[in-house]
């Protein structure tokens, strides 16, 4: 059986719309560990990987290993019922055919009760074996995000150019061109602005805008990014949640 | 002309 408990329905919610737009349908895989999950986009460029460790949750408790074959389309729109403030609680057997989803707001003794069926979901998975990176990145992911769709106006092609103290990003397209460059800095009252940049070798990649668009939506779960880049490798883009993480694996463009 | 590489390049399927 599982029963998951978030303190705040409101961060469920948050991982969830953070990838429903890119990936439909996801099997999340709840073990002793918490609640795992990989999904591929259709064109297969952009895979999504969700980690939530059971410190994450008020509750966690899963006796075996339970997968939950869900459509985001609808897991959200149930989602949407509770409050983020309500505590959210998932339930199912061991081999489920339906989940049950429980808001609680506990200041008014109100408690809402949905179950959504679940889907057999077949899948391949791919076996992301330690990628070696060459460069590294923390920013601010608000940064981030406005330099993605700033950029994205011009071009559905962004550069990031990565040197030993610089960060380049370019877009160039029909109707001119632009370029943000940021430099590391520290700022010790609010150590979530700083940008840091580690590199072993500098890197210049090509991504597609349609894909980094999706990928900052992961920003509304955590004040920075990690970004980690190779030549000719997908990229890692990384979100940090209280225990656990969302990941967005990247493949890049190359020229002809 | 540029390429868009797809995941299956990089990562082994199972």
């Amino acid at each position: 059986m599982l029963e998951a408990k978030f303190t705040e329905a409101g961060l469920f919610k948050r991982i969830i719309d953070s990838f429903r737009d890119c990936v439909q349908l996801i099997n999340f895989n709840c073990s002793e560990k918490g609640i795992a999950a990989q999904a591929v986009d259709d064109s297969r460029v952009l895979l999504v990987s969700l980690s939530i460790n059971v410190e994450a949750f008020e509750e966690f408790r899963a006796d075996r290993n339970i997968v939950l074959g869900c459509d985001l389309t609808n897991l959200s729109k149930i989602l949407r019922c509770g409050n983020n403030s309500d505590n959210l609680t998932l339930i199912a057997e061991d081999s489920p055919d339906s989940i049950l989803i429980l808001f609680e707001d506990t200041k008014r003794d109100r408690v809402s009760e949905y179950s959504l069926k679940l889907m057999e979901i077949e899948t391949d998975f791919l076996e992301i074996s330690d990628m070696k990176y060459e460069s590294y990145i923390t920013m601010p992911s608000a940064d981030f995000a406005k330099t993605v769709r700033d950029l994205s106006q011009l071009s559905d092609s962004i550069n990031i150019l990565v040197t030993k103290d610089t960060i380049k990003f370019a877009a160039e397209g029909d109707i001119g061109s632009g370029s943000i460059v940021v430099k590391p800095f520290t700022d010790l009252d609010h150590p979530e602005n700083s940008i840091k940049v580690t590199i072993e070798k500098p890197v210049d990649l090509r991504f597609g805008a349609k894909y980094l668009n999706d990928i900052i939506k992961g920003a509304s779960l955590s004040d920075t990014i990690t970004i980690k880049l190779s030549e000719e490798a997908p990229a890692l883009f990384q979100f940090d949640i209280s225990s656990g993480n969302l990941q967005f694996y990247l493949a890049p463009k190359f020229d002809e | 002309k540029e390429n868009q590489s797809t995941l299956n390049m990089f990562f082994k399927v199972k």
